[in-house]
């Protein structure tokens, strides 16, 4: 899984 | 998402709605500083670029929708509303912020996770919001008379930017491989920033004196 790219924040 | 997010969050909408309440009721920017809403507007434009194609939860996109018109907004009511604007202490607010943005944006293109427009635009804004309450910073420190409003902005910014630290040390411990070491120093960097006013601003608080901080 890609995480990095899954900027979840704010 | 864990309590401390949820706080952070909610800690940065009340410094936004506190700084638009001075704006907007009291039609004063008295020592909020130009230079620092400026950045910020450029951080969110810079983040936000993804708002459109990567969708994660509609809580999310509303409230980049709310940081991207807020920061906006308030850049435009100091620059252009013909009340507000007359309050903005522009000699007093001289810091270089463009000599922020260059080194920001290099630091960005040699250290990212990733070589993408998009990413890197992500990093930039990240490296870009650690420094840019630094010219709010610096015009606290030249205002005699810091109002409460003021002090209340900075203080809730600094305390969203903690509960963060918190939500990363919770999420590090319950999620698997959640590293990212760039968010991470970045993040600590601008907390760090707010350490000197948080001092101040609890010695104001706990003597009941207006706050001031030494030059």
């Amino acid at each position: 899984l890609d995480k990095i790219l899954y900027h979840d924040e704010l | 998402m864990n309590i401390f997010r949820l706080a952070g969050d909610m800690t940065h909408l009340f410094s936004v709605l506190v700084l638009l309440l001075k704006i907007h009721t009291i039609k004063s920017c008295a020592g909020v500083s130009l230079k620092t809403q400026e950045l910020y507007a450029l951080v969110f434009a810079a983040r936000y670029l993804d708002i459109f194609t990567n969708y994660i939860s509609l809580y999310n996109t509303v409230m980049k929708l709310i940081f991207l018109g807020s920061s906006f907004s308030i850049v435009w009511y100091m620059r252009y509303h013909k009340i507000v604007r007359r309050s903005y202490d522009k000699d007093q607010d001289t810091f270089r912020h463009y000599f922020l943005i260059l080194p920001c944006l290099l630091l960005a293109l040699l250290i990212n996770e990733k070589f993408t427009f998009k990413e890197v635009m992500w990093t930039f804004s990240l490296y870009l919001e650690a420094v840019a309450i630094l010219p709010q910073l610096v015009l606290l420190q030249r205002t005699r008379n810091i109002d409460n409003l003021t002090g209340q902005y900075v203080f809730l910014l600094g305390a969203y930017r903690a509960l963060y630290i918190l939500n990363w040390v919770y999420r590090y411990f319950t999620e698997p491989h959640f590293v990212h070491w760039i968010t991470w120093v970045s993040g600590l960097v601008q907390t760090l920033l707010y350490a000197d006013f948080f001092y101040y601003y609890f010695q104001s608080w706990k003597n009941n004196q207006k706050l001031h901080l030494p030059a």
